[in-house]
């Protein structure tokens, strides 16, 4: 799911079976992807993905590769923080972050923007307003 | 297209990884 979606390199997940989507590659990014990206998203959000079990997905920790935050502001700094180190020569794989735009496309836009150029996947829930949409269906 | 996938099977899915 990840390999189809890369570029571009951010995607709104729309669609009776977004959900469904987003957990799937959930699970993927941080179960089969070779790549081992670190995984970014809220306890909302993974709240959503999980229906609301979001506490035995963030039990598990994954080697320190999945970072759950309580608000949007906390990733976008952590997020903003990573890509100033990773232009000062700071070696990172693949960052995989999950969202809902909702109110704060614009600055959800900003720090894709900010990540311009870098190994950023940004799958969002439901519409983005900044870029492509898919609306994925089951098999 | 892809597989849907149960909540209960991914988290188990994460717990054994």
């Amino acid at each position: 799911l990840l390999r189809d979606i890369a570029r571009p390199v951010h995607s709104g997940i729309a669609g009776a079976f977004a959900n469904d989507w987003l957990r799937a590659a959930f699970v993927e990014a941080l179960v089969s992807d070779e790549r081992l990206p670190d995984v970014i998203t809220t306890r909302h959000d993974l709240d959503l993905m999980f229906c609301g079990q979001s506490s035995q997905v963030i039990a598990h920790g994954f080697n320190e590769r999945l970072h759950v935050f309580e608000a949007l502001e906390e990733v976008v700094e952590h997020l903003e923080a990573k890509a100033d180190d990773i232009r000062s020569g700071q070696a990172a794989p693949t960052t995989v972050w999950f969202a809902t735009p909702g109110d704060d496309a614009d600055v959800i836009h900003q720090t894709i923007e900010y990540w311009a150029g870098l190994d950023l996947i940004a799958l969002f829930h439901g519409n983005w307003s900044h870029g492509p949409n898919r609306h994925p269906q089951p098999a | 297209l892809f597989t849907t996938q149960p909540v209960s099977e991914s988290i188990a899915l994460l717990q054994q990884s």
